[in-house]
């Protein structure tokens, strides 16, 4: 036992990586174990794995890091070893001093030691130390964090105890995307949901919510913190029912005076949403069942498709599949005449060469930049808006500006370990 | 086992045996200071470190207080007043605060330092 915790010179310093910033690990999943001998005395086991498996949880939300929790593998081959004690503990070097003052450590590039002579409480309680909030801290060390003297940083070497709900700030989340950097990765589709509320003056209000779905699992991106939600992602089977569970092609929304119906799309069918019972349709009002197939919605629409989005000021919905674009007149219903036309001739590059030229991931409008982006892999190539045409008359209609990275306009679109995706 | 009756263990009793000693006075405060690295290190390995290199003589006590004073927001006296023992009491991380910077970058601010790793 002993022996596992003395620092494995050769086995983790292989982990880690030099570039210059005081990075901690390179390789992309960390695995993690409580110690078995070394478990609390005042908190159940299963307590004490769930609040270090969502402290490791909340580092993977904000930086392209995986935890996984090893109840197996030898000692030796677990990146970071979690474990109580008292006074003298652990055969570690630093002595706990009993309750107060020292509540833990944590030995660089391996082992986090927390001192059972504090009263640790799950996060739930508002009385003593909570035990997720002294975790996170101290995998930000393991991490290579050191304190920060910041009010409301995590990394404050000071516990502040009563405050709600903690998160990671947005300078504790800069501070350790600068050792880790930031998440990247490309998305199946990315949409504003329109919400239609009344004020308590019986105004009607429009609100919306930008949401990115990848794989089986989503964020809501807050636009106006600039992040993901608290606590995202979460599995799609979770927020939204009855559509696909996984590997969704496009979300149309068609919205206009008579109209607001919100479809997904997935292979050949597609599925109808109600927003208001937070459930995909059976049946609409005409006696359509869902879902259906394409080709009997959108004559002239291939399938699969790549992804489409609605254009309310044209009525058209744009449906794209590989290099083609087929533009769908919503209220003839059917594919314009000169359509479908290549994805260069629709959208042109204003640098050329900068263009997706095929098999773009999603069409996303957003409300919050009035504009329409085009998602392929980690970058987005932003379409010329009204906005832009007025400021630049020479811009081409519908031109593609140069690409940029997603994760400088949308941050923190983190993944999870999949064993942590339902926390 | 530590004492307690309700099942939430809220009303948990930790045996006085394991309480730490509070820091009350200006020897203390040394120690507190080395150990959280405003000042001479001990010689124990620090966690969090590899090995620190030794403070240089001249970091006086009264430096290590005011730079700790100051990291806290505190009045910066140099002296062990009571805001500064009600500082050094808190409940708080075992990593130490700062590593001890070459004597030239003494000047920059706290928390931005830099940190120095001996060359592998």
């Amino acid at each position: 036992f002993l022996q596992m915790l003395l620092p494995k010179l050769d086995r983790q310093q292989e982990d880690s990586s030099h570039s210059g910033a005081t990075r901690a690990f390179s390789r992309k999943t960390l695995t993690w174990r409580l110690v078995g001998e070394a478990y609390s005395s005042q908190l159940s086991v299963d307590e004490q794995r769930y609040i270090f498996k969502l402290a490791f949880r909340m580092w993977s939300e904000v930086i392209p890091l995986n935890f996984r929790e090893d109840l197996t593998a030898p000692g030796a081959m677990v990146n970071i070893k979690l474990g109580f004690g008292r006074g003298r503990h652990l055969g570690c070097t630093r002595v706990f001093d009993g309750s107060g003052q020292e509540f833990a450590h944590a030995w660089r590039l391996g082992d986090i030691h927390f001192d059972d002579d504090e009263h640790f409480t799950p996060p739930t309680s508002d009385t003593g130390i909570s035990l997720l909030k002294v975790a996170v801290h101290e995998i930000g060390h393991v991490l290579g964090l050191p304190h920060i003297y910041r009010t409301g940083s995590i990394m404050h070497p000071n516990y502040t105890p009563h405050e709600p709900a903690f998160e990671l700030d947005w300078s504790d989340r800069k501070a350790i995307q600068k050792l880790y950097g930031s998440c990247k990765g490309s998305f199946d589709i990315a949409f504003d949901w329109i919400r239609k509320e009344r004020n308590q003056y019986g105004e009607m209000m429009v609100r919306f919510s930008t949401y990115f779905f990848r794989n089986s699992w989503y964020w809501l991106y807050e636009n106006r913190n600039n992040r993901t939600r608290y606590g995202d992602p979460i599995q799609i089977l979770t927020g939204w029912h009855g559509i696909p569970a996984e590997n969704i092609d496009a979300f149309v929304h068609i919205w206009t005076r008579r109209r607001d119906e919100r479809y997904f799309f997935k292979g050949s069918q597609y599925w109808r949403y109600d927003g208001d019972k937070d459930q995909a349709l059976l049946e609409d009002e005409q006696g359509r069942s869902y879902p259906r197939l394409i080709s009997e919605g959108f004559p002239g629409i291939p399938s699969p498709l790549d992804t489409a989005f609605y254009d309310r000021k044209k009525q058209l919905i744009y449906f794209f599949k590989e290099s083609f674009v087929f533009a769908f007149d919503i209220n003839r219903n059917q594919v314009l005449n000169s359509y479908p036309m290549k994805l260069t001739e629709v959208f042109p590059a204003i640098t050329p060469q900068n263009h997706p030229f095929r098999n773009i991931d999603s069409a996303y409008y957003s409300y919050a930049h009035n504009s329409i982006f085009f998602f392929k892999g980690n970058a987005y190539w932003k379409v010329v808006s009204e906005k832009d045409k007025q400021q630049n008359s020479r811009l081409p209609s519908n031109g593609l500006f140069p690409k940029k990275h997603i994760s400088e306009k949308w941050f923190d679109l983190c993944d999870v370990h999949i064993s942590t995706l339902n926390m | 086992e530590a004492l307690f009756h309700s099942r939430d263990r809220s009303d948990l009793e930790l045996s006085p045996l394991h309480q730490a000693r509070p820091i009350a006075d200006l020897q203390a405060a040394q120690r507190f200071l080395s150990r959280y690295g405003w000042s001479a290190v001990s010689s124990a390995r620090s966690p969090n470190l590899e090995r620190t290199t030794e403070a240089p003589a001249s970091i006086s006590l009264a430096d290590a207080m005011r730079r700790f004073q100051k990291a806290n927001a505190l009045p910066v006296s140099g002296k062990l007043d009571t805001a500064t023992l009600v500082a050094m009491n808190k409940p708080r991380c075992g990593v130490p605060d700062t590593q001890l910077p070459s004597q030239t970058t003494l000047s920059t601010p706290l928390g931005l330092q830099p940190r120095a790793r001996p060359k592998r």
